[in-house]
Parts: structure tokens; C-alpha cells; sequence
């Protein structure tokens, strides 16, 4: 695993945000510094964390009015585990940043100057191909990908990996993908196993063996402002989050 | 109900495009004339009901290049129900439209265009606020709401409640809210009646009686590129899209 991450799948409501959540803090609670950054205008991994969307500083004034993202970086109630938060004033910042110079390399400029900050730099992005995710992407040293064992989120892997080849062409060589995460998985639905033995076909050797199972606990604790590893330390999201953890940091799933 | 509705919500991964596939379908089957327009570039709506990606002439010639929407729209494989595809070339409409006069107003033109030819045009949109979505604000009479009732789905209500009352006051006067659907519901999940509760107080009088479960047969019949009353008629889901078609047309949830 390096150091900046960005979590990516331009499909709707695959897990995104609380794997952005759940794996920052599971990675804290190991001792590492870690930042979250929130790229989503809906601003679900700001709150999920138990951070006030109502802040005066956002990544919005680090990406369009130049802030320095120093100044913008929260700590959250977690140790180790910091959040450069977002809002909805993000929502037009796509539109604001297409009319700016190298535009793709708004994030990576201010990315670059706190590396040395932290041990992990995290990117929680919206479900789409915009500016905002393309400027994580280019900031990013690797991708990692939650999906749905469901037939829709297969199908929207050739545009991810597109959007992935097309930065690693023109903008961002040495981006490559650390993996990808059964997210959300629900072994009563059919699908499941026959979906994710066609992820692993398209993505051989990518699929991590951590699985990340559908959890009542997982849902709920968002609405406390907590990763699920703290609402609900036994239960098997929280669980799986710690595998996950182990098995990106050691390269073995912890049993 | 009116004639041209858009099924929007931000939130990603709520049931955008199952409501739009198979409410076109109930209406469809009850001997409507149907248009489903897919404003979505990851095109779910399009290979959802069966229609080829690899279509020369998609809503990106509509919006973009001008090519008069009649040339673009195709018939389904089901009675009543034509489709205007989507597919990746709409990933960069965003982009375009921007940079063109009256940008918000561009789908409207063309949807005028056609009223006469059917009982109801519906619009999937993508999961953002960006100009696509604007555009299908703009074009339609009334919005509806799939929700899920999660915690997260409850927080990005108040940003679309200001994108609708922002295009109302600008762009759209008529716009109304047709209703809210509770949608993907598994009571299982004990958040459920406490996030229904809320959204209930949000929307009071607005919330639909129809609820659509989750069921397994609605996650599988896209990859057949069906409606759920087409690949399963006697599921839950097939008898939930009817009445919540019956509940739009005659005001009253068929029992
Ligand atoms: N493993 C899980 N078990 C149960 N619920 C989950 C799980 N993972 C996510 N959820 C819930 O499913 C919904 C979608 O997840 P989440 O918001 O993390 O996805 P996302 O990809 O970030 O969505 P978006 O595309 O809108 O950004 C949320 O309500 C979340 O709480
Ligand atoms: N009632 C349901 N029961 C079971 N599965 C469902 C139900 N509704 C939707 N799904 C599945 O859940 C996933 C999300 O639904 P869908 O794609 O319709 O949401 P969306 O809001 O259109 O997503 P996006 O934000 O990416 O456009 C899909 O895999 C879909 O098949
Ligand atoms: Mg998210
Ligand atoms: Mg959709």
C-alpha cells in the first residue's frame, strides 16, 4: 500500500464513503496518522466522521480560492485521524475548476506539500467522472475500489477503467490500482457469486481477500457520527474493516 | 400526475433507475405511450430495458450536436416504451454544455418538441447536481424522489430540496414535487422506521403509500434487460411498480 489513496467508483451508493471511513480509522486505530479527504459535495464522509459540515473552511476553498490546506485540515474526535471536510458550496466547483489552468492538477499541488504530514492521505470522491474525481485521481498514487456484487456496478467497470487509463496517459504515470473490495456483500442475493467471479476475471489478482458483508451496524453508524469500529467494535463490519487494514498493510488478511 | 417527470436524487445508489425501468414499464403495460429518457452516462436505464450501448445516436447528439431527438429515440422490445439511450459519451456533457448559451434550458427545447407523441416522458438522472441534471429540472413538470432510508440518504435531502427551489425560482415555476418513494426497503434494517419517520416530517402529504421492497428478483432483472414484471411478474417488486403506477394515475395505492 503507498501513501495517497483515492477510493473510487463512479457508480451510485457502492460503499465509497464508509469504506473512506471505516478503513481511515481502522489504519488510525493501528497507530498511522491518517487524513480523510472529502471530495463528495454531499459531504457524507465529513458527518459519518462526526465533523460539522457547517465549518468555515472546506476543501472547496483549498481547490478554488487557494486556501492552504493546512489551514482547512480538521482533527476529528478519533485519534491520528484528520479531515479536510466538504460541503455542498463543492457543488459547483467542477464548473468553477473547467475554466481554471491545469485544472487537473489543482488537488496534487496542495496533496503534494502535507505527504510528509501523514502516513496515509485517503480521497473520498462523488459517483461520478468530474473534475473532482479526475483531480483526485491525478493527486492519488493508488486507486482503491469498493464494488457491489450487482449487475449495474459490473457494468460501469469499463468506464472506471477509461477514466484510470486515461489518467495514468496523460497526466498521472505511476498511478496503478491497489485493489479492488467486495463491498456491501449479501449472500442471499444470486447475483453475488456469479458477479464476483466476473470481477475477478476483469480485475485478476486485483480482488482483495478481505470481504466487506452487508451489516445492519455499518448502516446505523453514520448517524452517530462514528466509524463502525467504535459504535460497534464486535461486529462484523467492524471486523472486516480491521482485516482489511492487515491485509493492505502487511499484504495478508489477519484471521 | 403530469406528463414529463424526472426521478432525481443525488445520493448515489438509491433506486434512480430501477424507478425509472420499471415505473415506465407499469405505465407501458397499463397502455400508456412511454418515453424514458436516460440522462445518466453510465446508461443503467438504456441496457436496463435492453437496449444496446453501441447505438449511433444517443441523448449526447440530442444535447450537443443538435441532431433532433425523433432521430434518437428507439422503440424497446416492450409495447408503448421507447427509450432515449445513454451511454459514455455523455460523460464530458458537462463539460460541453457549460460553455453553451442558455445551457440549462437545452433538453427543455427538445422535450417540447415531442409532448404530443406521448402520455409521459420520464428522465433517470445521474447522481450529482450537475448540468445534466439541471437540464431535466428544467424540462419537467414534476419530480420524483426515490429515498432510501438510510442515514445518509436523510442528509442529502436538504441539497435538493435547494437545487429544486433554486430552478423553481429561475428556470422552472411550475416545477412541482409529484411525490417521494420509498424505495430498496428492508425492514430488517432498525433504521428504517426512524429515517421513514423523518422523511415523512420533511415531505408531510408528499410521501407516496406505494413502498418498493427490497427483492431479489429487481437486482436481477436488469441483467436480462428486463422490467421486474416482465422477468417476474409475481414478485413483490413487479406487484409494488403497479400500484405505485396505479397510485400516480388514480391518486390511490391498488390493493
Ligand atoms: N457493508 C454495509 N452494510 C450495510 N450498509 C452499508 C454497507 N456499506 C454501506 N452501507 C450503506 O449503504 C449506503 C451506501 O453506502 P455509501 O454511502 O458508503 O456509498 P457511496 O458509494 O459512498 O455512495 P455515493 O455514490 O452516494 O457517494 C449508505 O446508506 C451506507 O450507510
Ligand atoms: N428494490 C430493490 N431491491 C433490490 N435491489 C434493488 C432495488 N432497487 C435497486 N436495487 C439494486 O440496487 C442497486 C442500486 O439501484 P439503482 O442503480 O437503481 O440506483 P441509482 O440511484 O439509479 O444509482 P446511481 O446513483 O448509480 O444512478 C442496483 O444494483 C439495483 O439493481
Ligand atoms: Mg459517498
Ligand atoms: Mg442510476
Amino acid at each position: 500500500i503507498q501513501k495517497v489513496i483515492v477510493i473510487a467508483n463512479q457508480k451510485g451508493g457502492v460503499g465509497k464513503t464508509t469504506l473512506s471511513i471505516n478503513l481511515s480509522a481502522a489504519l488510525a486505530l493501528q497507530g498511522k496518522r491518517v487524513l480523510l479527504i472529502d471530495l463528495d459535495p454531499q459531504g457524507n464522509s465529513t458527518s459519518g466522521l462526526g465533523v460539522s459540515k457547517k465549518v468555515e473552511k472546506t476543501v472547496y476553498h483549498v481547490l478554488i480560492q487557494g486556501v492552504p490546506i493546512t489551514d482547512c485540515i480538521i482533527p476529528t474526535a478519533y485519534p491520528n485521524l484528520s479531515v479536510l471536510p466538504a460541503n455542498m458550496n463543492l457543488a459547483g466547483a467542477s464548473i468553477e475548476l473547467a475554466g481554471m489552468n491545469f485544472r487537473e492538477y489543482i488537488l496534487k499541488k496542495s496533496v503534494d506539500q502535507i505527504r510528509d504530514s501523514y502516513d496515509f492521505i485517503l480521497m473520498d470522491t462523488p459517483p461520478s467522472v468530474g473534475l473532482l474525481s479526475v483531480n483526485a485521481f491525478v493527486a492519488a498514487d493508488q486507486i482503491l475500489i469498493p464494488m457491489q456484487c450487482e449487475f449495474f456496478a459490473l457494468e460501469g467497470l469499463s468506464q472506471l477503467v477509461t477514466v484510470y487509463e486515461s489518467i495514468r496517459g496523460f497526466a498521472n504515470p505511476k498511478l496503478e490500482i491497489l485493489g479492488v473490495v467486495l463491498s456491501m456483500v449479501d449472500y442471499r442475493m444470486n447475483l453475488t457469486e456469479a458477479v464476483a467471479a466476473e470481477i475477478k476475471t476483469h480485475f485478476a489478482g486485483k480482488v482483495l481477500a478481505t470481504i466487506i458483508p452487508k451489516s445492519v451496524r455499518m448502516a446505523e453508524a453514520p448517524s452517530f457520527g462514528q466509524p463502525v469500529m467504535i459504535y460497534a467494535p464486535d461486529s462484523k463490519g467492524a471486523v472486516a474493516f480491521q482485516e482489511l487494514a492487515n491485509e493492505l498493510l502487511t499484504g495478508y488478511p489477519a484471521v
